[in-house]
């Protein structure tokens, strides 16, 4: 069961806060309840996804851009404010309550959809549930803030174990080079020491042959 | 002109290494890098 | 304003859930105040710099490690849970409430402090104020939890590319390596090709002078 938590304030009162509750299984298309509450009486009431295709068929959108017209309207919370707008009509005779949310645009709004409320009998239950929801929420998403510190400072010490890596294959490159390079300079000459002995005893012989053939 | 070849032929080997000269870190530098890759 | 609300069952009533919404500024041994609801009323009150001094005497304890005591009894929540006890007393007739909490030993438990609150008049307020305060919290770590999770994919990301260049660099070193040694091998076998004919031609100097001393 996925659920939202969210303040809104109707165009009839905009200084009244009400706290409204959506939940749905999986997709909010197939359907959602609604839990909306005062934080003194509540009320609860149910959209069905039949429900769902009548009102995206009396407002001539696709359904699926219908369904997300309503994400954004009763699911997104803040990032949606302003563009919403919600209507509330309390009809305390018959316990009920009238809800409805329209789409606000640039030159008027039109009506997304709307719905009949039950009075809840017991609303301090509901009011428990909304406070224990939050907590639970804040609950998670305070474990998963600290798991993903951890990960952070995890991820922070591995790059920076590799860049120490990185620094010392670069030395032992440039290392590697000059020990390379002084070693074959030694062997190199060597071996140009050792032509220069061959040429000056060539020169010698040559020379010792050319006086013999001379006193000859 | 072939007397100047055949000074450097006896004086440089064919990547223009002295035979004889002692050489040093630049200078090999020097000639690996006139080698070419398909050498 | 430091602020947590947490869930709390008294002893009396395990059945009953209340919330503890403890404030105060920067440090809690300076005093706090103490909002308790059960969804429906809601009691507040607060305990002084001095009352907390009395108290630490009164249970014989070093101050500091009272205060300790008292962060983990009042504001730890779930960390806490099943280590101290909580008492809350309703006195409806003059609209108050009578508060404690206490350490729970294996062999017993030990008093730690207790406050009168007084009932709110307009309870609502202070529910939709818990309420929002949770909303609140909850937009605050929310925003946390996408830094953190960018945060994360960056460090992924460096981590990845710098063993990318640890990886370029380990290979370079090795192509560098067998690179001059390559390089060398041609060089040096010159210099032996010339050794070789030097040494030749030496042996064919040696051995004509030989033949011109015997000839002689």
């Amino acid at each position: 069961m996925e659920k939202t938590l969210n303040r809104i304030r109707p165009v009839s009162d905009p200084e009244a806060m009400y706290f409204l509750q959506v939940s749905w299984e999986k997709d909010l298309g197939a359907g959602f309840g609604i839990t909306l509450s005062d934080g003194q009486c509540a009320w609860t009431g149910a959209v069905s996804e039949a429900e769902i295709s009548r009102e995206a068929a009396d407002v001539e959108m696709n359904r699926e851009k219908y369904v997300g017209e309503l994400k954004k309207a009763l699911i997104a919370g803040e990032e949606s404010a302003g563009r919403y707008n919600f209507a509330i009509s309390r009809d305390d005779e018959n316990m009920e309550c009238h809800f409805s949310y329209e789409r606000n645009l640039k030159d008027g709004s039109f009506r997304l959809g709307s719905l009949k409320l039950q009075k809840v009998l017991s609303p301090v239950e509901v009011v428990k549930e909304l406070i224990g929801y939050c907590l639970d929420c804040l609950g998670r998403l305070q474990s998963k803030t600290e798991h993903l510190q951890k990960e952070n400072e995890r991820l922070f010490r591995c790059w920076s174990d590799t860049e120490k890596r990185l620094e010392k294959c670069v030395e032992a490159k440039e290392e590697l080079e000059a020990d390379l390079y002084n070693r074959f300079i030694l062997v190199l000459n060597e071996k140009k020491a050792k032509i220069r002995n061959l040429q000056k005893l060539l020169n010698e012989a040559k020379e010792s042959a050319a006086a013999a053939k001379y006193t000859r | 002109s072939p007397d100047t070849k055949e000074h450097f032929a006896r004086e440089y080997d064919c990547y223009g290494d002295s035979y004889t000269a002692d050489t040093d870190v630049t200078q090999l530098k020097e000639v690996f890098s006139r080698m070419k890759d398909n050498e």
